[in-house]
């Protein structure tokens, strides 16, 4: 089973 | 003010084609290097990245930074009234709540004015870190935008894995399996043909095709295609744009469970 998280999970706001 | 006159304006026409289906509403970024614009789909697991550096504009001024927003579907609509070999001007006074773009054809007989609603979005940027990318492929747009809807027939996902022989793809669905590698090759008589291959380590990760597939919606904007991939972190998706910058899509990868 695979998940797919968020971008933001990479990146965080600036 | 702000004003940018645009002497290939089916580069702007081609971009928003490439973007229109995967962001609704953004704010563009104007300052005096240049128009940026980031954003996430509305799903929250892709990021778009733009960037049209003023050097590239046959004229470019911008007295105060400004965020413009605006719904891309409505831009697109304004846009697709331009011809493909016209001029386009993006003006906005800076308090203003309307952009216009401006039309001339080649031979400046017919100059078309059109003004478009500005929205205020509230737009959160995220910082994407300067990252060493284990792999990095460079091979035709086309080549890819083939793969991908080649593999969007059979599959949900792709895994796509990069050696120092070349970069794979694969993909299973109810049907059956399918699995394509691109070996690197530099002995083609034309640049644009050419697939390398930069690698640190072999890597593999898994991806939604359906967003790959709406990325290779901006193959019009370069011959190539630059795939930068790391373990465990989202897969740069990037179109060079001739003398002005460059669309970039981030795309996370799937984690096991």
């Amino acid at each position: 089973k695979t998940h797919q998280p968020a971008i933001s999970r990479f990146f965080a706001p600036k | 003010m702000f004003e940018g006159r645009l002497l290939q304006g089916s580069l702007l026409k081609k971009v928003l084609e490439a973007i229109k289906d995967l962001v609704t509403d953004t704010n563009f970024d104007c300052s005096e290097t240049g128009i940026a614009l980031q954003a996430m789909d509305s799903s929250h697991v892709a990021l778009v990245s733009l960037l049209l550096k003023d050097t590239g504009f046959d004229h470019f001024r911008c007295d105060r930074n400004l965020a413009l927003g605006i719904n891309l579907q409505n831009m697109s609509k304004m846009l697709k009234c331009a011809g493909n070999d016209d001029i386009i001007t993006l003006k906005a006074e800076d308090e203003g709540d309307t952009i216009t773009f401006m039309f001339e054809s080649p031979n400046q007989d017919k100059i078309s004015d059109f003004e478009m609603k500005l929205m205020d979005i509230d737009s959160e940027h995220l910082g994407i870190p300067d990252t060493d990318y284990q792999a990095i492929v460079t091979m035709p747009s086309a080549e890819f935008q083939r793969i991908v809807r080649d593999l969007s027939s059979i599959g949900d996902t792709a895994v796509i894995g990069v050696t120092k022989e070349g970069i794979s793809f694969s993909t299973g669905g109810d049907i059956g399996k399918a699995n394509i590698v691109c070996r690197q090759n530099t002995n083609v008589d034309k640049e644009e043909d050419q697939t390398t291959v930069e690698i640190h380590e072999p890597v593999s990760l898994t991806f939604a095709l359906r967003y790959l597939n709406s990325f290779t919606k901006a193959t019009a904007l370069s011959p190539q295609v630059t795939l930068s991939l790391s373990k465990e972190l989202p897969i740069v998706v990037e179109y060079k744009i001739e003398k002005m910058g460059f669309l970039r899509f981030y795309l996370a990868p799937k984690i096991e469970e």
